[in-house]
C-alpha cells in the first residue's frame, strides 16, 4: 500500500490545489510499480496551509501555479522514486525513461510497462541486460509507434536502434546491473519509440527470491 | 509507548530520497516544513509484532485547503470511502489520522463506524469538527483497526504533536509496514517574492502498483 501525506504553506484555491496534487500523483505515484497489485488503501492527502505570505493562486494558467506544480511533482517524485527504490525484497531501483511520442501519457504508458514487466525486472536481478524483455514490454504497453524506431540503452549502453539489436559489450552491461544490485543504486533504461515531444518516466525495483518470501510470510 | 518523537524517528533508517533538480533547495522537515504543520508518531500497540511506532498523526494550526488522491480499486478501504465522503463535501481540514498494523480493508460497515469513531474521537481531543479529520489506514487486509489500542492512544499522540523535524521523522516512520526504510522529505523555493516550502511523506514497499484519481 501507497499511503502519503502533502503539506505546503503556499496560498492557492482549492479547485487549483486539487488539480496540481492529482496532476504530480500522476507524475509520481501513478508511475511506479513493485508487483503489479494495486492496493485498496492507496491514499495521498495534501494539505496548504496559506501561511507563507505568498500570493493567493487562483489559477492553473499561473506562472505561479506551474512553481507551485514543478515542486509538488519533484517532492512526489523523489518519495515515490524511494517507494520503488524500498519495494519488497528489491535490490535496485529501475528508472525507467521513455522518448519520442506524441504526448507526456504515451510515454508514461510505456515507461510504466516496462517498469511493470515482471520478466524485465527478474532479468534486472539476474543481472542479464535483456534488451528482448524490454522491447516486448514496450511493444504491448498499448502505444502505437513504428518498430523500425525502437531505440533501448541500458545505463548509456546501447543495445538497440533503429529497430535493430546491435552488438555491445554484454559483460559491461552485466556488470553495469551487478554493481547497482550491489550498491542497491539505480538501473536507468533509456527508451526512444520516434520523434515525437512526449517524454515519460516511470520507476520500479528488481525482482528477487525475497519478494516470494516476503509475502509468502505476510498473511492477509 | 515510545517516550519521546526523536526514539519513534529513530526506529529505522530513512531513505535515500533522489530529488529531481530544479529551482528548490532541500530542506530538513518533512511534513512540518511549511509554517503551521505539526506531526507526532508513536507506538500504540497496533501491530501484531514489534514495538515499531504504528500511529501517526499530522494537523494544521489554521483550515487548510485540502486535496486527495485515491485508489481506484472497487475494493476500497473503509478509510479511503471516508476521506473520499468528505473531501467531495469540505474543501478544507485540519488533520490526517494514519495508522498501521490493520488496513481496515474488506471490513464492510463495521470498519466504516471504526473510521468514523476514530475521526470523532480525535476532534474531540483537537476542539475541531470531525469533518476536519481525515484517515489513512495501511497493514493487513481484512483486520478492522484495533479500535480500543487506536482510541486509547490518541491522548498521548496528541500531546506528542510538534512542528520540529523530529515530529515529521517520527510520523514518517510510523506510517510504515514492511518499509526497511522511512520516506521524508521537504523542499523551499521562491514564488512571486515569497518564500514557499512543501513537505512530504510517504510509505510503501509492496502492494505498489499506484493507479491513484
Amino acid at each position: 500500500t501507497l499511503l502519503g501525506v502533502l503539506t505546503t504553506d503556499a496560498l492557492v484555491e482549492p479547485d487549483v490545489w486539487r488539480k496540481i496534487v492529482q496532476i504530480a500523483v500522476d507524475r509520481s505515484f501513478n508511475q511506479i510499480t513493485v508487483d503489479g497489485d494495486t492496493s485498496t488503501n492507496d491514499t495521498v492527502i495534501a494539505l496548504a496551509s496559506g501561511l507563507s505570505g505568498s500570493t493567493r493562486i487562483s489559477s492553473l494558467d499561473r506562472h505561479e501555479a506551474k512553481q507551485l506544480q514543478a515542486c509538488v511533482d519533484a517532492v512526489l517524485q523523489g518519495l515515490a522514486k524511494s517507494i520503488a527504490w524500498d519495494g519488497e525484497g528489491a535490490t535496485c531501483l529501475v528508472e525507467v525513461t521513455v522518448t519520442g511520442t506524441n504526448s507526456e501519457e504515451a510515454a508514461a504508458k510505456i515507461a510504466r510497462s516496462v517498469a511493470s514487466s515482471s520478466l524485465s525486472k527478474a532479468a534486472v536481478y539476474g543481472r542479464d541486460p535483456n534488451w528482448g524483455r524490454i522491447a516486448c514490454s514496450v511493444g504491448y504497453a498499448g502505444v502505437p509507434f513504428i518498430p523500425n524506431e525502437l531505440r533501448i540503452s541500458l545505463g548509456g549502453i546501447l543495445l538497440m536502434d533503429g529497430g535493430q539489436p546491435l552488438p555491445f559489450d554484454r559483460t559491461a552491461a552485466s556488470a553495469y546491473l551487478k554493481h547497482a544490485g550491489e550498491t542497491h543504486g539505480t538501473v536507468e533504461i533509456c527508451i526512444s519509440v520516434g520523434s515525437g515531444p512526449g517524454k515519460g518516466q516511470a520507476w520500479g525495483c528488481d525482482l528477487s527470491y525475497d519478494y516470494v518470501k516476503i509475502n509468502a510470510e505476510y498473511t492477509t | 509507548v515510545c517516550a519521546s518523537s526523536e526514539a519513534a524517528s529513530n526506529y529505522i533508517p530513512k531513505a535515500p530520497i533522489l530529488l529531481p533538480e530544479g529551482p528548490w533547495e532541500q530542506v530538513l522537515g518533512g511534513v512540518t516544513a511549511p509554517k503551521g504543520f505539526r506531526a507526532a508518531g508513536m507506538y500504540g500497540g497496533l501491530r501484531a509484532k514489534g514495538e515499531k511506532p504504528d500511529l501517526a498523526l499530522v494537523t494544521c494550526d489554521v483550515d487548510a485547503v485540502a486535496a486527495g488522491s485515491f485508489t481506484t480499486n472497487i475494493v476500497a478501504a473503509a478509510p479511503v470511502l471516508y476521506c473520499r465522503h468528505i473531501l467531495d463535501n469540505f474543501s478544507a481540514a485540519r488533520a490526517v489520522l494514519i495508522n498501521a498494523g490493520q488496513a481496515n480493508a474488506a471490513t464492510g460497515d463495521a470498519g466504516y463506524q471504526d473510521v468514523i469513531e476514530c475521526a470523532a474521537a480525535l476532534a474531540k481531543l483537537l476542539q475541531i469538527q470531525p469533518e476536519a479529520i481525515l484517515v489513512e489506514s495501511t497493514g493487513v487486509i481484512g483486520q478492522r483497526i484495533k479500535k480500543e489500542a487506536l482510541l486509547k492512544s490518541l491522548p498521548k499522540l496528541t500531546s506528542l504533536l510538534s512542528s520540529t523535524i523530529e515530529g515529521a521523522d517520527s510520523a514518517a516512520v510510523a506510517i510504515t509496514t514492511t518499509d526497511l526504510v522511512s520516506k521524508s522529505v521537504a523542499v523551499e523555493t521562491e514564488i512571486a517574492g515569497a518564500r514557499i516550502k512543501v513537505g512530504g511523506m510517504a510509505k510503501g514497499s509492496g502492494m505498489i502498483h499506484p493507479n491513484m484519481a
